[in-house]
């Protein structure tokens, strides 16, 4: 028997939002610990990780560890259908082939369940080690938004480059070529607009544009994003969720022949 | 040209 409650229903039409142009279908994995989900897109360059926290639910029942397979089009839809401000709560009986969504306004004057089938995925989980960064930085989610979304009407890819100079995005394409750099900032009224940056060293990756474009998906989930960089490993962009959890992407970097 | 790298040669399957 599953049974989550989650008051701020919001949270998870978002997270749906966030992650269902890179990943079709996936594995929702249910434990003491969380809601959780571990994908990787179809061509294996980019890798999503949610974890919803047991705590942030305001009741969490998960008798036993359940995978459920899910169609995230299919979720999206259906929790599309629940007001920005309604209660939602997950159900699944054990051994049950479908999942139920149940919305409740917030004054209690409509209740609506939407019953969607499982699906059987075989998905390959990953570990994921834990990593020292040769920088992270750490910005307002909607700059990174737009850094991204103008480079890419330039070209395809970006390369980001740490110094202590501060951040810098740089791309070229047919038209010209195009250089961002944003510094590190900590002097504004409001921690949110703050970009920070942690260097340990000096660092300059590459990446496709379209994977940073679709990880932005996450924006509203989130003021701030942290993008943490090594130069022997893919590029961690976190969004955290407030109280609960995060969505990170993971993408692989491009690698110079 | 750079090439894509891939998830699955820097993180191991469970």
């Amino acid at each position: 028997m599953l049974e989550l409650r989650l008051v701020q229903g919001s949270l998870l039409k978002k997270v749906l939002e966030a992650i269902k142009e890179l990943v079709t279908d996936a594995n929702f994995d249910c434990s003491a610990t969380g809601f959780s989900l571990q994908a990787m897109d179809s061509s294996h360059v980019a890798l999503v990780a949610l974890l919803l926290r047991s705590e942030g639910f305001e009741h969490y029942r998960c008798d036993r560890n359940l995978s459920m397979g899910m169609n995230l089009g299919n979720v999206s839809k259906m929790l599309r259908c629940a007001g920005s401000d309604d209660i939602i709560t997950i159900k699944a009986d054990d051994g049950s082939d479908t999942v139920t969504f149940m919305f409740e306004s917030p004054n209690q004057d409509k209740i609506a369940d939407f019953e969607m089938k499982l699906m059987d995925i075989d998905s390959e989980h990953l570990g994921i080690p834990d990593a020292e960064y040769q920088a992270i930085v750490r910005m307002p989610s909607g700059e990174f938004a737009r850094i991204c979304k103008d480079l890419s009407s330039i070209g395809d890819t970006v390369i980001i480059s740490v110094t202590k100079e501060g951040v810098k995005f740089s791309t070229a394409g047919d038209i010209g070529t195009a250089n961002i750099v944003c510094r590190q900032n900590k002097t504004v009224d409001k921690p949110e607009e703050a970009t920070v940056i942690e260097m340990q060293e000096p660092v300059s990756l590459t990446f496709a544009l379209r994977y940073l474009n679709s990880f932005t998906k996450a924006t509203p989930l989130s003021e701030t994003v942290s993008i943490s960089l090594s130069s022997d490993l893919p590029v961690v962009v976190e969004y955290k969720i407030a109280d609960m959890g995060y969505v990170r992407y993971y993408l692989a970097p491009k690698i110079e022949e | 040209d750079a090439k894509q790298g891939n998830i699955l040669s820097f993180f191991k399957k469970t």
